[in-house]
C-alpha cells in the first residue's frame, strides 16, 4: 500500500522506493521524480497520479476484429504467465456476446496442456482442435484454421506452449505457427493473426521489458494482458515497455475465473497502483 | 557493465594506501544501480550497500588487481556469503516418510519441481511417492500424473480436498513401503487469506519434514512480500528458484534470502525434468552484478 498522503511531507527516497516497488524501472522513475520535482503542489499523491498518467502514449486499446470471420488471436509468452487461463476468460467474454470460438490445442509439449485447455472450452462452451503430444504446433495450428474457416467461427484463439524468449528454436517455432495462420488469407487486407496478444506477469520484474522486446521483434506484437494483478505486484514495467515498444496493454487479469479479466483503463491502473 | 563503470570511478586511485571513502561512496552507487536493475528490492539494496560499505572501507589498496577489481571482488564475496556459502540438501524425516510440501504463487514451477525433485530423490535410491493436492486447477493432477508417468514414480491423485488427499497419500506411502512424499499443492498470492490458512492446516495435520518455496528467477520487487508472508505463516525451510534458464538477473534471490534468512535449496534450470540443480551462489551473485 501506498504511504503517500494528501498533505503528508514526504522525501523523495520515499517516493522513489515506492515507485521503484512498483516495478517501473529506475529509467521511468528517475524520469517521474524529474517531473515532480518542476511541480508546486500541497497534494504529492494527485500530481505523482497525474504525471505517471501522462506518461502513457496514446495508443489504440481496441481488440482488433477481422472484417470477414474468423478473428484470430495468437497468444504468447514465458512460462507460467497465464496464457491459458487467459484464452479462457477472452473466450468466455466472447461467448457471452454470442460468438462461436474455437480454441487450437498448439500446446503439445507441456505435460496435460492439453487437457487443461479442453476443460476450459468445456467450461466456457467454445469448441477445440487439439492432436496428440509430441504433434508439430504448426500441424494443429492450421487444421484449426482450416475448421475455423469451414465451419465459419467468429474467433479463433490459438494457445501455445510457454518459451523463454532466450530460446532460438523455440522463438523459431513460434514464427513458424504466425506464419502457417497467414497461408489461407494471401488475398485479404487484414491477414492472420489478427493479434498476436503477449501475456505478462505483473510478478515479473524487470526482465518483462525484455521479454516483449524479443517477442516484438520476432512476431511484431499488438497486445499484452497484464495478468495476476489481483496480488501486490504493479507490473509498473508496462511503462517503459509502452513508451519504448509502443505496444499497448489491452486487458489485465485480475484472478483466475473466467470473468476475471479487465479491459485495461490507463487511468484505473493509476489509481491501482496506490490501493 | 558496472565493470568499466567501476574502472572508471577507481582509476583515479593511482598511488593511494586505501580505498578512499568518497570512491567508495561513488563505487557503491553504481552497485545500487546495477542491483536495483537486477530486480534486488529497494530496501533490501540499502541494506546491502550498508553491509558492503562496511566491508570496503579501509581496505588497502592491493598491488595484484586494479581497485575497480578488487572493490567487485568485495561486492562478490558479499554477496555469496548473504547468498549462502555452500548448498545444503533435503532433511530426512527421522521416522519415515520423509514429506516435503512445495508451496507458492500462480505460474511459479512447483508441480514440474515436484517431479524434477522426484527424480532426484529417486536416482539417489529413495523410494518416491507424488502427492496431487491441487483440486482447482484444471487438469493439475492429471499433468502431475504425466510426469510421474515419465520418470517412473507413482502419483497419489485420490480424494475431494486437498487435505484429503495430502492424508490418503500418507497412508498410501506406508502401504507402498515409500520413504519420500513430495507434495504439490495449488498456487496461491500470499495475501488470499483463506488458502493461506489451508496451508497453515495442512502443515498442522501433515507435519511436513520441508515446506520449500517455490520461486520464479524474474520475480520483480514483491519477492520480498511473497517470500516473507509465505514463511511469517508457515515458517518455510528453503526456496527453489524456478526458470533460471531465463535471462533475468535473478536480483530476487538475494531479496527473498535476505528478508527470509532460509537457504536457497535448487535451481530449476529449463522445463525438462532433468533440469534441476543443486543452489552454489557464486554464479548467481555473478548474474545479479551483471
Ligand atoms: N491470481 C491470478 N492467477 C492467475 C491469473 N492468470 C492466470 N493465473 C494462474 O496462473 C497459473 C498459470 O496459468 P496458465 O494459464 O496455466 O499459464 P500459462 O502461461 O498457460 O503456462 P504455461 O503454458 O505452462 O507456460 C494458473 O494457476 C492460473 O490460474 C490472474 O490474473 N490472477
Ligand atoms: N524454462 C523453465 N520453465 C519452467 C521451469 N520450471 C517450470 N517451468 C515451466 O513453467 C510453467 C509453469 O510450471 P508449473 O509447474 O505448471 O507451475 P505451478 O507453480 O505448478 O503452477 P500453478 O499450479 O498454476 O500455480 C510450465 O510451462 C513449466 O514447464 C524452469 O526451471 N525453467
Ligand atoms: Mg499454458
Ligand atoms: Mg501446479
Amino acid at each position: 500500500s501506498s504511504r503517500l498522503g494528501k498533505g503528508k511531507d514526504h522525501s523523495w527516497e520515499e517516493i522513489e522506493e515506492m515507485l521503484i516497488q512498483s516495478d517501473m524501472g529506475i529509467q521511468t522513475v528517475d524520469i517521474l521524480i524529474e517531473k515532480l520535482k518542476k511541480r508546486k503542489g500541497a497534494n504529492i499523491q494527485e500530481i505523482l497520479k497525474e504525471e505517471i498518467l501522462a506518461l502513457f502514449p496514446p495508443l489504440n486499446r481496441e481488440p482488433i476484429i477481422s472484417p470477414s470471420p474468423p478473428t484470430v488471436i495468437l497468444m504468447v509468452g514465458v512460462n507460467g504467465v497465464g496464457k491459458t487461463t487467459t484464452i479462457g476468460k477472452l473466450a468466455s467474454s466472447f461467448i457471452k456476446e454470442g460468438k462461436k470460438v474455437l480454441l487450437s490445442a498448439s500446446d503439445t509439449y507441456r505435460a496435460a496442456a492439453i487437457e487443461q485447455l479442453g476443460l476450459i472450452a468445456r467450461t466456457v462452451g467454445a469448441d477445440m482442435v487439439k492432436h496428440q503430444y509430441g504433434a508439430d504446433p504448426t500441424a494443429v495450428t492450421f487444421d484449426a484454421l482450416q475448421s475455423a474457416l469451414a465451419r465459419k467461427y467468429d474467433f479463433l484463439i490459438i494457445d501455445t506452449a510457454g518459451r523463454m524468449h532466450s530460446d532460438k528454436n523455440l522463438m523459431e517455432e513460434l514464427k513458424k505457427i504466425k506464419r502457417v495462420l497467414s497461408t489461407k488469407f494471401n488475398y485479404s487486407p487484414l491477414l492472420p493473426p489478427q493479434e498476436v496478444i503477449m501475456v505478462l506477469d505483473a510478478h515479473v520484474g524487470q526482465n518483462s521489458f525484455q521479454q516483449a522486446h524479443v517477442f516484438h521483434k520476432a512476431l511484431n506484437v499488438t497486445g499484452i494482458v497484464l495478468t495476476k494483478l489481483d496480488g501486490t505486484a504493479k507490473g509498473g514495467i508496462i511503462l517503459q515497455i509502452e513508451r519504448e515498444l509502443e505496444i499497448p496493454v489491452k486487458w489485465v487479469g485480475v484472478g483466475e475465473k473466467w470473468d476475471d479479466l479487465v479491459k485495461f483503463s490507463p487511468r484505473d491502473y493509476v489509481e491501482s497502483i496506490f490501493l | 557493465n558496472l565493470r568499466t563503470r567501476l574502472s572508471k570511478i577507481f582509476k583515479k586511485l593511482k598511488g593511494e594506501a586505501f580505498l578512499s571513502e568518497k570512491n567508495i561512496e561513488e563505487a557503491l552507487k553504481e552497485v545500487r544501480i546495477a542491483l536495483l536493475e537486477a530486480d534486488v528490492n529497494y530496501r533490501v539494496v540499502r541494506e546491502f550497500l550498508t553491509l558492503t560499505r562496511e566491508k570496503a572501507l579501509g581496505k588497502r589498496v592491493l598491488n595484484s588487481v586494479s581497485p575497480a577489481q578488487q572493490f567487485i571482488k568485495i561486492v562478490h564475496e558479499e554477496l555469496v556469503k548473504i547468498l549462502g556459502e555452500q548448498a545444503t540438501g533435503l532433511l530426512t524425516a527421522p521416522v519415515p516418510p520423509s514429506i516435503y510440501m512445495l508451496v507458492g504463487i500462480q505460474g511459479s514451477g512447483k508441480t514440474t519441481t515436484c517431479a524434477k525433485l522426484g527424480l532426484i530423490l529417486k536416482n539417489k535410491g529413495r523410494k518416491v511417492l507424488l502427492a496431487a493436492t491441487d483440486t482447482q486447477r484444471p487438469a493439475a493432477r492429471e499433468q502431475l500424473k504425466m510426469l510421474g508417468e515419465k520418470i517412473g514414480v507413482p502419483t497419489f491423485t485420490e480424494g475431494r480436498t486437498p487435505l484429503e488427499i495430502a492424508l490418503s497419500a500418507l497412508k498410501t506411502s506406508r502401504k507402498l513401503g515409500c520413504n519420500v512424499v513430495l507434495l504439490d499443492t495449488q498456487g496461491r498470492l500470499q495475501v488470499e487469506e483463506e488458502l493461506m490458512k489451508e496451508l497453515e492446516v495442512m502443515r498442522d495435520r501433515i507435519k511436513p519434514t520441508e515446506i520449500l518455496l517455490v520461486a520464479d528467477a524474474m520475480t520483480g520487487q514483491e519477492a520480498v512480500n511473497i517470500a516473507s508472508t509465505f514463511n511469517e505463516r508457515l515458517s518455510l525451510d528453503g526456496i527453489i528458484l524456478t526458470k533460471v534458464d531465463s535471462d533475468a538477473r535473478g536480483g530476487a534471490a538475494l531479496s527473498m534470502r535476505m528478508v527470509t534468512g532460509c537457504p536457497i535449496k535448487f535451481i530449476g534450470t529449463g522445463e525438462k525434468i532433468q533440469d534441476m540443480e543443486a543452489f552454489y551462489p557464486d554464479r548467481i551473485a555473478s548474474r545479479i552484478l551483471g
